[in-house]
Formats: C-alpha cells, sequence, structure tokens
C-alpha cells in the first residue's frame, strides 16, 4: 500500500491542529 | 472629571473593524466579535500587549510556552503576514479564514503548499519533504530505518511530482491534494462554524 508522507504530517502531528486553540482555554 | 469605563472599550493594536475583516474572510461580523474574545484570551496569556506572540501561541497548542515544533512553527510564521514576530487581530481573522469549513478549496489547498515550503522557494524539495517526515518522527518517538524513511519519501515524491524534475510546484500540488483530499483535512477548522456559541462577543 502507497504510504503517503504527507497525510503521515499532517494527520499526526499536533502542531498542525489548531483546535486545540479553541480547546484548551 | 473622566471616570470613564473605557477599559471595555479599549481595543488591542491590530484590531481592524469586524465589518472589514468578515467581507474579506467566510466569518460573519458577530463572528468576527467572537473571535476577538479568542483573540484576547490567547494575546493575553503570557504578555498582555494584545498580540500573540510564540510562546502564547505554542501554549494555546501544547500548554506549553517552550514546546516547539516545526509546524507549529510554519503555521505562526504564515499566520504572521507582516514578519514582525507576532500575530495582531485583522492577521489572526483573515489567516483562521482560511480554515472555515466554508472558505475555498484552493485557498487551503494554497495555504498547505506553504506551510510544506519550508524555504520558500516556491516548490516542494525532496529535501525539505525528508525534513519534515524526520521532524514528524522525532516529534511522535517513532523509530523508522533510515530506507524505509528514504522509501517512503522518494515514493510519496514520485506519485507528486509528475513533471519528475526533483520539485513539487502548485500544479503538481494541486493534482496530488485534488486526488488524495485527506491531505487538506486539517485544514478546516469545524470549531469555527460555532464560534458563536464557544466565545460569544458582547454585542
Amino acid at each position: 500500500k502507497f504510504f503517503n508522507a504527507f497525510e503521515f504530517i499532517s494527520s499526526m502531528s499536533s502542531g498542525f491542529d489548531l483546535s486545540s486553540l479553541f480547546e484548551n482555554k | 472629571m473622566g471616570c470613564f469605563h473605557s477599559k471595555k472599550a479599549r481595543k488591542t493594536p491590530g484590531y481592524e473593524d469586524p465589518t472589514v475583516l468578515a467581507a474579506e474572510t467566510p466569518f460573519t461580523v458577530s463572528e468576527v466579535e467572537s473571535l476577538y474574545e479568542l483573540f484576547k484570551k490567547l494575546s493575553s496569556s503570557i504578555f498582555d500587549d494584545g498580540l500573540i506572540h510564540k510562546e502564547e501561541f505554542q501554549l494555546a497548542l501544547f500548554r506549553n510556552r517552550n514546546w516547539r515544533n516545526l509546524f507549529a512553527d510554519r503555521l505562526f510564521y504564515l499566520f504572521d503576514v507582516k514578519r514582525n514576530g507576532v500575530i495582531d487581530f485583522g492577521e489572526f481573522v483573515r489567516s483562521l479564514g482560511v480554515f472555515h469549513p466554508n472558505a475555498p478549496v484552493a485557498d487551503k489547498i494554497a495555504f498547505a503548499f506553504r506551510l510544506y515550503d519550508l524555504r520558500e522557494t516556491g516548490y516542494i524539495e525532496r529535501e525539505e519533504l525528508r525534513e519534515m517526515v524526520l521532524a514528524l518522527l522525532h516529534e511522535s518517538d517513532l523509530i523508522l530505518a533510515n530506507d524505509i524513511i528514504e522509501t517512503i519519501v522518494d515514493e510519496t515524491f514520485s506519485q507528486a511530482n509528475t513533471k519528475d524534475n526533483g520539485k513539487i510546484d502548485q500544479e503538481e500540488w494541486k493534482e496530488f491534494v485534488l486526488k488524495n483530499p485527506s491531505l487538506i483535512k486539517n485544514m478546516t477548522l469545524p470549531h469555527l462554524m460555532d464560534i458563536n456559541l464557544a466565545f460569544p462577543s458582547f454585542v
């Protein structure tokens, strides 16, 4: 199966998860 | 003399008219006002100057002001359009606008391209992709053998770089994302649909 490096990065990095801006309040 | 209730009305240095920001983004005026409530919290969490500093951005994302992360650094850098080391209210709203569920997909694709174009050459180069994979592995404490990392990078690159010239341009990136839409999943924040409920403004 093709392992997509961009998908790996975008789905796994916490640095990309801006939802924390709204949740960590 | 001078008994003003000015504290509530005082706006931060980068404050912009919500009607202007609403016209330029997918947000309504009242949503922009709600975002201002969020912005005030974020921009006063460490330094009470009405601007979001990188430490405040990191604190909001990771609950740790010193937690460095390549991708969070890139997001902060792109939000900081004026390149003055801080995010003002206008920059905050315009950048978050790209993450709105109703924002154009083309804007999301373009923003993601700029995130990955680490050296701002106008291309995503193989070395940049490798660097990002290594950063993610470091962040997640995953261990992969070097040859596996190289295979993943090579395979991804060969699929995206259809012109086979060693660098992914915006056109190739767009085609690649349209074939793999999950790549921009994190470019949409459902929270922005009900920002009024989460941060009611006092209009």
